[in-house]
C-alpha cells in the first residue's frame, strides 16, 4: 500500500 | 496534540490576532509589510488546499479557516480600506514578491517528498512561509522606530516556529512521529531568520526601554 503522506499540523 | 503543538498554534493565532486588532482599532498598518503579509496568504492558500481532500479534526479545519480568512483580510485591509490604506508605507516596504517566491517554487519541484500537485504546493508553502518574514524584518529595520503591536506581532510570529520545532522533537520520541527533513530544515531557517530580532526584542523588555533595532 502507498504511503501519501499526511500534514496534520498547521 | 502535546502542549508545544498547542503553544506554538496559539501563539501564531495570537499573532494574528493581534495584527488585526492594531488594524482594525487604531485604522493604521504603519510598520506592516503588505508584501509579508501577501506571502503568508499565498502560503497559506498552497498549503491548506487539504480541506478539501483530508479531513484530520474539526481544530484542524477550524485553524485553516482562520489563518486563510485572517491573512486575506490583512491585505485587504492594507490594499482596500480607505482610511487603513493611506498609513501605508508604499516607499519602504520595496522588498519583491518574486526575489522570494520563484526560489521557492524551484526549490519545490527540486527537492520534496512526493511529486503530484498537492505535495508540491504543500512544499512550496513550506519554504515561503520560512523566509516570508524578510520584507516585515527589511522593514522594521528600515524605519527602526517599532511600535508595541508590530513588535508584539514579529515576537509571536517568531515563538510559533520555535515551538513547533519543540513539538517535532517531543513528537519524535514520544509517538515516533517523523517529520520531514525539508520541515525541519525549513523551520530552522525560519527560526533563526528571528534570531537578531529576538535579541534586541529581550534587551528592550529586560531594560524596559522601547524596541529600536539598529541601524
Amino acid at each position: 500500500k502507498e504511503k501519501v503522506p499526511q500534514h496534520d499540523e498547521l | 496534540m502535546n502542549i508545544f503543538r498547542l503553544a506554538g498554534d496559539m501563539t501564531h493565532l495570537a499573532s494574528v490576532l493581534v495584527l488585526l486588532l492594531k488594524i482594525h482599532t487604531i485604522k493604521s498598518c504603519a510598520g506592516v509589510s503588505l508584501k509579508t503579509q501577501e506571502l503568508y496568504a499565498l502560503v497559506f492558500a498552497t498549503r491548506y488546499l487539504d480541506i478539501f481532500t483530508d479531513f484530520i479534526s474539526v481544530y484542524n479545519t477550524v485553524m485553516k479557516l482562520i489563518f486563510l480568512g485572517s491573512s486575506f483580510s490583512i491585505v485587504w485591509y492594507i490594499r482596500r480600506h480607505k482610511i487603513v490604506r493611506r498609513s501605508y508605507d508604499k516607499e519602504q516596504d520595496t522588498f519583491r514578491h518574486y526575489f522570494l517566491v520563484l526560489p521557492c517554487l524551484l526549490l519545490a519541484l527540486l527537492i520534496h517528498e512526493k511529486f503530484t500537485v498537492k505535495e508540491l504546493l504543500w512544499t512550496f508553502s513550506i519554504y515561503l512561509e520560512a523566509v516570508a518574514i524578510l520584507p516585515q524584518l527589511v522593514l522594521l529595520q528600515r524605519t527602526r522606530n517599532i511600535d508595541n503591536l508590530t513588535g508584539q506581532y514579529v515576537f509571536l510570529l517568531g515563538a510559533y516556529r520555535s515551538l513547533y520545532i519543540l513539538n517535532w522533537i517531543y513528537r519524535y520520541f514520544t509517538e515516533r512521529h517523523f517529520v520531514h527533513w525539508i520541515t525541519w530544515i525549513a523551520g530552522l531557517v525560519q527560526t533563526l531568520l528571528y534570531a537578531d530580532f529576538f535579541y534586541y526584542y529581550f534587551e528592550s523588555w529586560k531594560n524596559n526601554v522601547k524596541l529600536q533595532l539598529p541601524a
